[in-house]
């Protein structure tokens, strides 16, 4: 029962660690994208 | 010719009043909310069990158990993201800056011409 | 001292000495009923004969003490015999012989093992219990887990939140692609830089 139990906790648990990778991945690649902006004004300032 | 550079001018000088503004009020939103959202949550640093590997070496999850990342690092990590936005946010505040004086100096010329 | 027969009040559900005691009792109970019918009728057969009743020479009360002493008589020899039936039921009828194993324990039977098995079993119950602690351990870090991860999603929500807001706020007010705003600042000052250059020349 136990195992069972630490099964059923275990999947949740890869699936949280999954969601929470990709919702970095997002944050990394809305970053990136204000980054290449940046480099846009550069260009601008000068 | 004169005529003609001079309402280019004018007609830069206007599109580029808009485009500034724009700018502007971003980085007024950008000054209004990064401050509060920067600041980790104080549900955020939930104490983690410091997970000693010998006692769950033997259960049938110590898989998932010892391959657990650092949720407080993560968490922690996001300031990275702020300080680089605020890099960029700068940069951008700069620029503006640079382009009103631009504007401002020939915005000057057109009356001393006119 | 008392011998509880507890393998026998495990087999038969319950003890043989409660069982001997209610026989007992019944056949008290009975001997009792018998004696009062018996004075009832002597009572009545007195009162029908001639010369019956108090002047008949045998009183109700002389009829009570007798029966009360054929009683007591009766009642020594019951005794007496019921001892000696209580315990040829209880050696030979409400018995479990030595040699014989209820059928629940016939597993002992198989695995005579002694102290030595004994000592095997409680070892791996020590380890089974030692392993179950372990899992419910586990189970207990993975729940914190999964709360870590609640919070640490909450932050990461809240960061592409932010992000929402910031490029809902350039829409708001500006619209369009911001990388193209800048392309047209940067081509627009180019332009802007020539057309003040040639405005300055020609005003010379």
């Amino acid at each position: 029962g136990q195992r069972d139990e630490n099964r059923r906790l275990a999947q949740a648990v890869l699936a949280g660690r999954e969601r929470i990778r990709a919702l970095q991945e997002r944050i990394q690649a809305r970053r990136d994208a204000w980054q290449a902006l940046s480099q846009d004004q550069r260009e601008l300032l000068t | 010719g004169m005529e003609a550079a001079v309402g280019e001018m004018k007609d830069y000088i206007t599109r580029f009043s808009s485009e500034c503004r724009a700018w502007d009020q971003l980085l007024l939103h950008y000054e209004d909310t990064a401050k509060e959202v920067s600041r980790p949550r104080e549900d955020a640093q939930v104490a983690a069990d410091q997970v000693d590997p010998a006692w769950y070496l033997e259960t049938s999850q110590s898989e998932v158990l010892s391959s657990k990342p650092d949720y407080g690092q993560i968490v922690s990590g996001q300031g990275q993201v702020f300080d680089c936005m605020e890099l960029v946010m700068d940069e951008l505040q700069v620029s503006m800056r640079q382009l009103k004086a631009f504007m401002d100096d020939s915005t000057r010329l057109l009356q001393k011409m006119s | 001292s008392v011998n509880p027969m507890t393998y026998e009040t495990q087999f038969f559900g319950f003890t043989p000495q409660t069982c001997l005691l209610r026989i007992y009792v019944a056949f008290q109970d009975y001997l009792f009923e018998v004696m009062l019918t018996v004075e009832r009728v002597i009572l009545k057969r007195l009162e029908a004969a001639p010369g019956g009743g108090e002047g008949g020479g045998v009183s109700p009360v002389q009829i009570r003490k007798g029966t009360e002493k054929f009683l007591r008589f009766l009642k020594e020899r019951f005794d007496g015999l019921f001892a000696t039936l209580e315990t040829v039921l209880l050696q030979l009828v409400l018995r479990v012989p030595d040699h014989v194993l209820l059928p629940e324990d016939r597993s002992h039977a198989r695995h005579p093992g002694g102290r030595e098995e004994l000592a095997r079993l409680r070892e791996e119950a020590d380890r089974l219990r030692g392993r179950y602690e372990a899992e419910a351990r586990a189970g207990r870090a993975l729940m914190a887990e999964l709360e870590e991860q609640r919070a640490a999603r909450a932050q990461l929500e809240k960061t592409l939140r932010w992000f929402d807001g910031l490029e809902g706020a350039w829409r708001e007010h500006g619209g369009g692609d911001p990388r193209e705003s800048l392309a047209f600042l940067r081509r627009g000052a180019h332009r802007l830089r020539d057309v003040v250059g040639d405005v300055e020349s020609k005003g010379r």
